[in-house]
This record gives C-alpha cells, structure tokens and sequence, in this order.
C-alpha cells in the first residue's frame, strides 16, 4: 500500500504541473514539475529523497529555478502552496505580503487565485496593494494613533487612503 | 474546523485587548509600516507551539510581552488565544472528511493516525483526565465542544501556560491536538514576510519536509 | 594617525545617527547608531572590531534590530546606505525595488531622500510602485515582445499603464 | 566619473544589442515581472568582476550567455560594456576630490591608494604596457582619456575577456582600477532585488567588511 508521503507527492505533482495545474493556471502556460531526487546510492527513496522543483514561464527555458525573476518565484511558490492546498487542505492560510514583488497584473492573477480555494478553506493576507485590499471580503487595520501601540480598526476599502493611512475607521 | 478569532493581550505591540474575527472566505488586514500586522503572525505562531525566540524576531521568549513605548509601562504578561470552529460532522466519522479517503471506501486503518492523549493538568500541577483520538470520531479536533479555545500566556518572570478550553495543558498536548490537520509552526499554512521564495530556495530535504507536513 | 577606517566610520555613524542625520530625517525622529563590539580579548579594537546596529523608530523601543517591520528596516538601511554615501560618495547607486516592502508615506520620504544625493552621484532604480517612477527623472522600459527576449524602450511616465503594462513607447 | 552607459549583447535575456544611458541624476527602470529589469543589475556586477556564477543567479558562469527561447537560438556568446565618464579635474590632483582631504591640507600619504599597475596584454597574450595609477594624477580613473569603456567577454566555449578602452587585460586589472572608488562588487552601492535588508541582518564582521569597502 502506498504511504501517505507518496499520494500527497502524487497528487501535489498534478495539482501543481499537470496541463489544468496551479502554475499554468496562474501563469497562462509554460510548465512545471516536482520530482525525487535520487539518495547517494543513486536510487529513488519514498522514504528519503528530497525533492526538486522545475518551473519554466511561457516561452523561457531556466536551466535551474534559481534564474527566475523576484516575480516570477513569488508566483511560482504560490501555485505550489495552492497546489498543496488542493491536495490537503489545512483549515486556514496566513499570506504576508506575498504580493510585495509582483507587478498589477500578477497582482490581478494572485487575487484571482484566492477565490479558486473558498469552498476549502480561507485566507488572512497582509498587504499593501489596493488591488489586494479590494479582493477582501472584509478588512481591518491596524494603526498606532499612540506610539508603540497597536490598535485595531475595522475598514471599509473606501476608508484606506490613496497614501495607504487609514481614514477614519470604527475602533474595535 | 476554521479559525475563527484570534485574541491578543499584552503580546508584542499589542498592549491593549484586541480580537480579530475571521469570519469571512478572504480577511485583510493593512495598515502602515511598524504598525503591529506581522505581529498577529507571530502571535499565531506562538500558541501552536513556536519554541524558537528568534523565529518569532527575538532573542529571548521575553521579548514577546508588551516591552513598553514612550507613554506606556511594559506589560507583566502576553496572552494569546486561537478559537477554532470544530463542529460535529454529518457524515459522523472524521476520518471521513479526510481528502485521501476514495469515496464509498472507508480509510484503511494503518493511514489513520497514532492515537494521541491529551492530558489536562489540575491546579496541583497533577494529571486530571485523558482524551483519546478515538473517543471523538465526529469532529476534526478530539475535543467534544462546538468550538475550542487554545491559549499560550507567558508571564515576565518566566512562568508559561498552556490552555485548551481554559484547562491547562502542556505543550505537547497542543501539538497533540493539531496532529495531522495540517497546522502547525512549520506548516505549508503560514507564509511569512519576506518568505515567499523560502520553499524554492530550500534545500531538497527541507522541501520533503514541508510535503511530509501535509501527508 | 587615524586609519581611513576610523575616519569612515566616525563619518557614517555621525551622518546615520547625528541630530540631523539619514536616519532621524527618514523616520522624522527617533535615534539611531553605529557602534564597535569588543573583541574576545573584550578590548575594543580599531583594526577587528564588528559593528552593531542600534535603531529606534519615534517612540519604539524595540531591544534588538530584529524586532523592527519588514518596512522599518528597508528604510533603516536606506539610511545607513545614504549615510555611507554622503561620508564617501560612489559614482553610482544601483537600487533594485527596495521600496517593496514600503507603505505610500514611506515611498514618498524615500523619493525624497534620493534627491539630496544628485550632487554627489547618480542613482538606478528598479521599481513597481508608481510614485518612485514619478520621482525618477527619465525611465527605461524593459519588456518582453518576444517571449524570452528582453527589448528596452524609453517611456514617460504616463505611459505606463495603470495596470503596469508599457504602453507604445519608442524602441531603442 | 559617472557611469554613462551599459551596452548588454547576448547577456541572460538581452539577445539582441542594448543600450542603456545614464545621463540623469535618477533613472527609471520599470516593466512586468520577468522581463530582464535584474538581468541590467546582474551585467554591471559581471563587468566589476563577480567571480560567482551563484551571485548572479546561476549553477555555471555560462548561464550568462543568451540560452535561446521559443523562437531564438541561443548566443555564442555574451559581452557587457560600462562606460565611465573620466573628465581632467580642475584642481589637478585627484586626491583633492577625496571627501577624506580636510580643505587645504594635502591628504597625508600614506592614506593614499598604494601604487596601482593595469597591464594591458596584446593579441599573443604578453604584456604591453603598464599605467601606473601616480602617472594619472588628474583624473579619477588612472586611464588618461575623457571616458573609459570596461569590458567583459565570455563564449560558449568557456574563454572569456577583459577589456579596457578596447585593449585586453586580466581581471586583476579590472579589480585595480576601481581601486579606492567605492565601486566593487561587493560595494555599498549596489542593492540587489530582495536584498535590502541584508545589511542589517548580517553579522558584525561582515558590516564591518562593507564598511571597510568605503574607507
Ligand atoms: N515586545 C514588544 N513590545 C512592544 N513593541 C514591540 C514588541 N515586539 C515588537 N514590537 C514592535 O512592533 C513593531 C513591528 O511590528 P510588525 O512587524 O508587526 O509591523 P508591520 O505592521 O508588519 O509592518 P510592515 O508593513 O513594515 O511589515 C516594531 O516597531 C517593534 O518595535
Ligand atoms: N542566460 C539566459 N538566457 C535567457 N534568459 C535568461 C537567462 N538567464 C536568465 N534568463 C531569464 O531572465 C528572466 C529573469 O529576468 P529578471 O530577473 O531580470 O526579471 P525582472 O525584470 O527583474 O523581474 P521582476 O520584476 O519579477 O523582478 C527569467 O525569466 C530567466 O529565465
Ligand atoms: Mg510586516
Ligand atoms: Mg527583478
């Protein structure tokens, strides 16, 4: 029978490179695998192997991942976060400030693949990106009207600012 | 099993009471730079058992109590509480809810996991009960209430709590508790400031790790 | 005779920490400093000595550096990059998006701090964050028409799209 | 001595011949993520000398050179050029500029740079000449022309060039010239992309190292 490690790698593979996969969804093609890698005695482990990531952007050939652009690894470790999701979802995701290297169209795209895992699970996300805040279905800040000290506020999108102040917001 | 609020007193720059309800698909939150928004990260990280100061961005556990500003005197103690929704299933059996479990087959039982205790401490300090996995099949976590409370609280002078449900606990029994539900400090669940690129740029054995997590 | 070391350092830490240095200009107060740790010998030595930083934004108190937001140290190390530059000036500055991790209040007081620079060198900034590109004085387009194969154009700034696309500029 | 331009041809993704100006006090560089923005980051610090494929993003000094995509075949070879603006001072001596001279003091001498030889070397490998950096004394750079051209060449087939004003030298030669400049690859005046935080988060030694970099 098949260890548990074995079905989450299987299944991560193809939520993560397969042809309707996480990192062709969020980046509109190219393609991408996760596989073992063989132990010192030159075998493949299920118990041992580590495990290497190939990613390539459409139209670009990396040799190794590392050669990816700041953008281009952010999303590319969220379409593997998101395929590990799909395949075991855990009840709740923290994202702080994922979205920081990522240009408004990968923003759009990153938003857009929020929504795809609601039904599973639900996320707290960081950021400073208007286009993020709007993809909330509800935000709160945190302001320091006292130095050193934190507060919470509930915001509506409207309330925080062009210059990212928060406006006016209901104290907790 | 959802995490539905989080409560922060005296920890880090959280001085005051505050809660945060999570009770929405997508929750945000903002605010400008050195505010506190990591901060409710790091207080996450804290009551599912971090033991490392320095992966909470300290030196010493110390350093998570309120240290004080330019109008307020340090705080004798942090507390954090997590309360999750943990409701009692239709289908009656948790393991059903289990994302390996093939439809209409019934999980074989070497894939369950080991059975875990959970022991609460009395007042004295002594053993005072015992939950078994097994004696709540039909909900997520083994604890039988509709939503469960998990506390960490560290006083100035070194003493540290752990609470499930306001009974105390020890660590090992939280870590216990979140067994193979996929949370936990090193979870594929949480990514932190400036970690994005951390699973790629990770070694091959560190990246099993990660996927071992969620096995 | 002082070394060129003690010069230097003597230089950076009045220029990071001073009255009127980077430091309490970027954060409008607060204080910061550079100093010399002890050796094992714990004797403070000119030729071997490491140095620590202390930084403390208006009305914090954080013990160590690590404390400080993913915010707080872009802008730290800003300041001390500039107080670098102002004791001993290097023909170029090559800046590659250190503004991701800023709110807008502190992109805009980084703007400004590159102006008080242009006497002395000249500066090459990577960014996505609108008000820096307003801030630079000619920008370059690097995009990909041809998958794979990057072209630069010249832009003015309107000409890059809200959603961060180049529109039409003019091929080099 | 500012740096005026970069020519990039066959660099990473710069297939085709491109020029950079620098001839404002701050230029732009913008475009969507993926698109070569770091790769100009990477070129400069190439031509200063960078020794590690793994700083510049790669397993193999190679993987510089123009891999091909979709629709191209790749490069044979890659070459970056920097061009410094080299202008005779008005005062002379180039140790004047130095912000280490008290006005009106001649800087002591043993706080100036030791004596700096750059070697050219003609086309059957032997060497044709010395510069030394005394024999320039009024120009930043110890190359007597208005600006100077730096350049470096590699080829699929692992030879590789470098070249001052179009005449060979070795990287040593590269590396004295920038001599007491403040420009280095491991120089305070490159931030790379994710890096900016790096000076505060190194040890004390290695702050120290770039702060010696300045002096
Ligand atoms: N024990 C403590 N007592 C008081 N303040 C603390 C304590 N520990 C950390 N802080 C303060 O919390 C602040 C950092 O907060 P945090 O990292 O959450 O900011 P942030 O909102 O995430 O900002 P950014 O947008 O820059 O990432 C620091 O200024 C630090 O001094
Ligand atoms: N030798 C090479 N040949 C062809 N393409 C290469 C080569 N080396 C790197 N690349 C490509 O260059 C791209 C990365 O470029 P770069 O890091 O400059 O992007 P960027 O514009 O800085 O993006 P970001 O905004 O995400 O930081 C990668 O997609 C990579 O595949
Ligand atoms: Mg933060
Ligand atoms: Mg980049």
């Amino acid at each position: 029978c098949r260890t548990r490690f074995e079905m989450v790698f299987q299944a991560v593979r193809e939520h993560f490179g397969g042809t309707d996969g996480m990192f062709r969804r969020l980046f509109g093609g190219g393609s991408a695998d996760i596989y073992l890698l063989p132990t010192e005695s030159g075998e493949i482990d299920w118990l041992e192997s580590g495990i290497e990531i190939r990613a390539k952007p459409p139209g670009k050939e990396p040799r190794v991942i590392n050669q990816l652009s700041g953008g281009e690894k952010s999303m590319t470790t969220v379409a593997l976060l998101m395929a590990i999701f799909r395949s075991r979802p855990a009840p709740f995701c923290i994202l702080d400030e994922v979205d920081a290297a990522l240009d408004e169209a990968n923003v759009e795209r990153f938003c857009g693949s929020l929504s795809w895992f609601l039904d599973r699970s639900h996320f707290i996300v960081i950021t400073h990106h208007k286009r993020t805040m709007q993809a909330c279905h509800k935000l709160y800040g945190v302001t320091m009207p006292q130095r050193g000290v934190s507060r919470r506020v509930s915001v509506r999108f409207d309330q925080v600012g062009r210059d990212g102040k928060i406006q006016a917001g209901v104290e907790a | 099993m959802r995490l539905s609020k989080v409560t922060l007193s005296g920890f880090k720059s959280f001085a005051d009471h505050t809660e945060f309800h999570f009770d929405e698909g997508i929750i945000g939150i903002v605010g400008p730079n050195g505010c506190g928004k990591s901060n409710v990260v790091d207080a996450i990280k804290w009551v599912l058992g971090e033991r490392s100061a320095k992966s909470l961005r300290g030196t010493a556990m110390a350093d998570v109590i309120f240290a004080g500003s330019a109008v307020r005197k340090p705080a004798g103690s942090a507390a954090v509480t997590l309360c999750f929704d943990n409701p009692r299933l239709a289908s009656g059996d948790a393991r059903m809810h289990d994302p390996f479990a093939t439809p209409g087959e019934t999980r074989p039982a070497e894939l369950d996991s080991p059975e875990i205790e959970i022991e609460w401490i009395d007042e004295a300090g002594a053993e005072s009960g015992v939950v078994r996995r097994g004696a709540v099949r039909d909900r997520l976590l083994p604890v039988d209430t509709d939503s469960v409370d998990v506390t960490r609280r560290l006083w100035a002078d070194g003493r540290s709590e752990y609470l499930i449900n306001n009974r105390k606990v020890r660590l090992r029994d939280i870590k216990d508790l979140f067994f193979d539900t996929g949370i936990g400090t090193d979870g594929y669940g949480i990514i932190e400031q400036g970690k994005v690129a951390a699973l790629l740029e990770a070694n091959p054995a560190e990246r099993r790790a990660v996927l071992e997590e969620a096995a």
